[in-house]
């Protein structure tokens, strides 16, 4: 469902490069289940953002659904994100005066779905993750832990086939956390693909296969053998 | 060094009260070390933020330094803040138009240290968190984990007493957690006082005393027998 060869960005800050992926090539099936690890600042979050078509490579390709991503039009790289993948960033990226309900439904908005089916789906998401009695609270007006459950369900409300979750239970206590995982188990279970960066060992023993980035390049590709 | 009595705090959105803190009484020793734990929302950012001096209690009393809080007058609150505590936010805070080093510098222009001066103390404690190649960048050009050690190389810059961290390894790597608990166990070593979020048992096993809060009240307060 996702293959990228020779996947390559290049940051370039007045005469200096940062190389934040040097060179990544990996297909990943549909169902699978995979866990992105590595060091911080190895380029996790850069061969996220760039699956999850939020970002433009600075070299090599990237196919998704069997598409060459870089021929697509706007538009239809906009579909994509909005009904193919649900993405949760690392740093949540909330509207800070939307409420949480609000947040939630915002990918209804664009595909047009009627306001009552978009405020029933995203109550739904918001009780589904243990935020159903805060679902009127602003992100300020919650704390790390609720903001990142926000991010969580905003991702999962479009019934998307591919989940792209930046490190959704960094602020997570044990048995949030184990909730959260159920979830996506779930999602995985019906069918879906998974791909989840995370730094916890606990949490990647959910996965299928892990793959290890270092430098911008990938250290380790291994199927899990305990699951 | 720090002590609070019924410390409450509530917020009140329209017609209804959320209680963030019911009432929360404990007492800190100068030189603890002190690991504050609890599921998401239980109040332990609230609790951090009102230790800090960043925001201020629906009622209860808190005592720094034997000094009574509530009695202080705002520049008095500015220059505790400044000089005494160093605070890692659970989010960061970091100011996105400033690159690492102007914004690990920031607590040393407020105490009139020289510009000369400011930097090189920037650049070591920049150094001193593995980030001494990336000084230059903006917040949004650095990874999750990058961001989190700018905070908490901001926090330690004023050389602090009191050392509040709220979840200051959630983006980050085992082996850069370790550095940075490193980091921490020098500070308590030097005879300062560290309270840190956590909510992985690993980081909180490096504390010599356990807080847990549920639903806004302390819900046990232990040694760790380990330690
Ligand atoms: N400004 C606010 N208005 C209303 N409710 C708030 C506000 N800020 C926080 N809360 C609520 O207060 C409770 C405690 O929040 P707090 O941020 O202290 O939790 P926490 O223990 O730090 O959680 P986490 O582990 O998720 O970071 C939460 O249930 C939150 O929804
Ligand atoms: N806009 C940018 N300009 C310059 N350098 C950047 C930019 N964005 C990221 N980088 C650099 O690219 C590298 C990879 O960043 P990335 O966010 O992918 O890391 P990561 O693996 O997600 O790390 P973490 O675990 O800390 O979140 C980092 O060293 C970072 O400093
Ligand atoms: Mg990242
Ligand atoms: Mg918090």
């Amino acid at each position: 469902i996702i293959t990228v060869n020779d996947l390559r960005k290049t940051y370039t800050m007045g005469l200096n490069q940062v190389h934040a992926l040097k060179s990544v090539s990996v297909a990943v099936e549909k169902n699978e289940y995979v866990a992105l690890m590595g060091p911080s600042g190895s380029g996790k979050s850069t061969l996220m953002n760039l699956l999850g078509c939020l970002d433009t490579p600075t070299a090599g390709e990237y196919i998704l659904n069997g598409i060459n991503v870089s021929t697509m039009e706007d538009s239809e790289l906009a579909e994509v994100r909005n009904k193919e993948i649900g993405f949760v960033f690392q740093t949540f990226n909330l509207l800070p005066r939307l409420s949480a309900l609000e947040n939630v439904a915002l990918p209804l908005v664009y595909n047009g779905t009627s306001k009552s089916k978009r405020l029933a789906r995203a109550q739904e998401v918001l009780e589904m993750v243990g935020l159903g009695d805060r679902t009127d609270h602003k992100p300020n007006e919650l704390s790390g832990g609720q903001r990142q459950r926000v991010a969580i369900a905003r991702a999962l409300v479009n019934d998307p086939a591919i989940i792209l979750a930046d490190e959704p239970t960094g602020n997570l206590d044990t048995k949030t956390s184990i909730e959260i995982m159920g979830i996506f188990e779930e999602i995985h279970k019906a069918g879906n693909t998974v791909i989840l960066v995370t730094h916890e060992p606990d949490i990647a023993e959910h996965a299928h296969r892990v793959i290890r980035l270092r430098d911008g390049l990938v250290e380790s590709d291994e199927r899990n053998e305990n699951v």
